[in-house]
């Protein structure tokens, strides 16, 4: 599981029987709190009910493959959907895909009700919970001016059904012997034979990923980081690409891998540095009854170059899987808005080559291509099977 | 041997959860997604919100939420734009 703080917003992604619902009344009270964003479901900030107006709230997940197993609101979609509802106005649900094989769920608030913003209080920056019992969404006066829309992609890949020679990397057995293997041969170069995944240097190694000492890590961490190089992970964006990215990653016991990596974002054309956070986050269960792989960033497609499908190409290879969906979330404005870009023509060209290239993943038959058009988002869902 | 600049961002570990994890009852991949925004983007906080916004926020207080949510944190990398915090589960 991961979690992502900007300082606008977060992003929360928890697998098993994590009941992440549960935890968004106080994310909401939190970020009034502590962070100060203006709130309107009470009078004032002491009262513990107290939660901050979100501009915008995303709530998606695939279809489980246990639900009578999940606990609190996430036993079925019903559910979910209702206790959103009953937090949220303004907000709408789908299921896209198949209603009878893997399919994706979505909860989205709206954001017109920017456009009809509640009074502002005069005495405080609450108002009388008696006005509101759930709390609104997309308010825009205590910002003044109107939504922007930035340049904001999120590009999310479900895999099910791993080959299973590529699944075996994360599991803890495999991933030591890989560690042993890759000390040994440094160890021999070195004139030592001792076989400690931890390293006595500290050193990084020359694509930055540290093997470090042991008081700095522990043994999950130390080769959660060998696993990231040896399945192929670290070379999604490479630190030769992307100089100061950083993966954080961690090989569970007796199997499972995660990962988070944090992109630093790179200079435009014009010599800027965009101030935008970006990060990418990886899963693994490998277990063959219920093998199961996401991987998910809002790097944008065609930074440096490389077009979303050689991504997900990449991140398809790493695992095998034998179907997996596609979600890529574009907000509309992002061709106008994206630092250093024109949004001419060209570009525009660019980016519709760049959408039907990832109608040909190497190897998988594309069987599902549905999209949603929303108000100031595009959602295009894939579905492919191996051929 | 490899060297980040100064605005390579950095790693904290939470040796106490991180040291003894156990998947072994783990069966459910697919995740829950949530994402909450609170402001249009990083340069436009509303008025009266901290410096940093919600990364002013000190990362002890998510851990009360978490818990709510059946995680802990593992490790957390902090960088400029964005920290990230590799949780159990």
């Amino acid at each position: 599981s991961s979690m992502f703080v900007f300082p606008h917003k977060i992003i929360l992604k928890t697998c098993g029987t994590t009941t992440l619902l549960l935890g968004l009344d106080l994310m909401l009270r939190i970020a009034a709190v502590e962070a100060g964003f203006p709130f309107h479901n009470v009078a004032s900030l002491e009262d513990p009910k107290v939660a901050a107006t979100p501009l915008r709230v995303f709530y998606s997940r695939k279809n489980f493959l246990f639900p009578q197993k999940q606990r609190g609101p996430h036993k079925s979609w019903r559910d979910e959907v209702t206790f959103l509802d009953n937090m949220f106005e303004n907000g709408s649900a789908y299921m896209v895909g198949k209603m009878n094989g893997d399919h994706w769920y979505l909860y989205i608030t709206s954001p017109t009700s920017s456009l009809t913003p509640p009074r502002t209080p005069t005495s405080s920056r609450g108002v009388s919970p008696s006005r509101r019992s759930k709390i609104p969404t997309g308010i825009v006066a205590p910002f003044g001016g109107v939504i922007e829309n930035n340049a904001d992609e999120t590009l999310e890949i479900l895999m099910t059904d791993l080959d299973p020679e590529n699944a075996k990397k994360f599991y803890l057995e495999e991933a030591t012997a890989i560690a042993k293997e890759k000390l040994f041969s440094k160890s021999e170069a070195n004139g030592d034979a001792s076989f400690d995944v931890f390293s006595s240097s500290g050193d990084c190694d020359a694509d930055g990923q540290a093997i470090l000492p042991e008081a700095l890590t522990t043994e999950g961490h130390a080769l959660g980081t060998v696993v990231s190089e040896a399945c192929g992970l670290s070379a999604v964006y490479p630190t030769s690409t992307y100089p100061d990215a950083r993966i954080d990653a961690y090989q569970f016991s007796p199997c499972g891998f995660s990962a988070n990596g944090v992109v630093p974002p790179v200079a435009g054309a014009d010599g800027t540095i965009p101030k935008s956070g970006h990060y990418f986050t990886v899963h693994v269960t490998p277990e063959p009854q219920c093998s199961f792989a996401s991987f998910e960033t809002n790097v944008p497609g065609g930074q440096n170059g490389r077009q979303t499908a050689e991504v997900i190409e990449q991140v398809v290879n790493i695992f095998r899987p034998g179907r997996f969906s596609v979600t890529l979330f574009e907000a509309k404005g992002a061709l106008a808005t994206t630092p250093g870009e024109d949004a001419d023509d060209s570009r525009r060209s660019w980016g519709a080559a760049a959408k039907q290239r990832m109608e040909r993943i190497n190897g998988y038959r594309r069987v599902d291509r549905i999209v949603h058009d929303f108000e100031d988002y595009d959602l295009v869902f894939r579905y492919y099977e191996r051929e | 041997t490899f060297s980040p600049s100064e605005g390579t961002p950095y790693l904290t570990i939470n040796h106490d959860v991180a040291a003894d994890l156990d998947s072994t009852n783990a069966f459910e991949g697919p995740e829950k997604l949530l994402e909450v925004w609170f402001a249009p983007s990083a340069k436009a906080l509303p008025a009266g919100v901290k410096e940093g916004g919600l990364k002013a926020v000190n990362p002890d207080s998510w851990t009360p939420m978490l818990d709510l949510v059946h995680c802990k944190v593992l490790s957390i990398i902090n960088s400029e734009n964005v920290d990230s915090y590799l949780l159990s589960e």
